[in-house]
């Protein structure tokens, strides 16, 4: 879940 | 995305537009550490490079293909194209004393041991760090060019705008991610000093200069 949501963010 | 983490990027997008403009329109890039924009462009490299395995989103791509091309033009700017101008004598912070403590921690503290969560890991820990050879070439000479203060105050705010983002999305949506907070409370930690300077300094139309 979290390593998901890290590609969002810069 | 929100109001902060839109603001922190588009700070982080100011910083780099600063620097560029400045080393390009003085033909100088005397009193920025080289060794910072190296440590930039490897903690960009590291992190984006889910650039060819994810699609988030046009603005997700399109700025981290500009984060990414900048720290290369800024690094052809200070090596090659005004390379004369390199201030090398006071850019002297050992950089593998903030590398290889960034590759072991990464190694050992991340999400999941892959190659791609690992290299994402290490460009977090690396960020949070990698403005320090700056500071430390801000401290040797004692001063800085206001363009320069403008530059770091820029880049400085963009985690601390990160951090109001993370508060934000845990308060919206319970999503919290530690390893990004630590590294971003250290990175913005590191800055206090100098947005204390910047306040009282430069924002008064002086010069930033150290007390001797």
């Amino acid at each position: 879940q979290v390593v998901e949501e890290n590609h969002d963010e810069l | 995305m929100n109001i902060f983490r839109l603001l922190g990027d588009l700070s982080h997008l100011l910083a780099i537009m600063i620097l560029l403009q400045k080393i390009f329109y003085s033909r100088s890039c005397a009193g920025i550490s080289a060794k910072s924009q190296v440590l930039f462009a490897i903690v960009y490299t590291a992190r984006y490079l889910d650039l060819v395995t994810v699609y988030v989103s046009l603005y997700n791509i399109s700025m981290k293909v500009v984060f990414l091309l900048s720290s290369y033009a800024t690094l052809y700017l200070i090596y090659l194209k005004f390379r004369a101008t390199y201030d090398r004598n006071h850019d002297t912070f050992r950089i593998e004393f903030l590398l290889l403590p960034a590759i072991v921690l990464a190694l050992l503290i991340n999400h999941q041991f892959s190659a791609l969560e690992v290299l994402w890991t290490f460009s977090i820990y690396l960020e949070s760090v990698a403005i320090l050879p700056q500071l430390f070439m801000v401290s040797k000479t004692g001063e800085a060019e206001s363009i320069t203060s403008h530059y770091l105050f820029a880049l400085g705010s963009y985690r601390g705008l990160y951090i109001l983002n993370w508060f934000y999305r845990y308060w919206t949506e319970g999503h919290y991610d530690l390893i990004a907070i630590v590294a971003g409370v250290v990175q913005t930690v590191l800055y206090c000093d100098f947005f204390y300077l910047y306040v009282t300094k430069v924002l008064k139309g002086k010069k930033l200069q150290l007390p001797a």
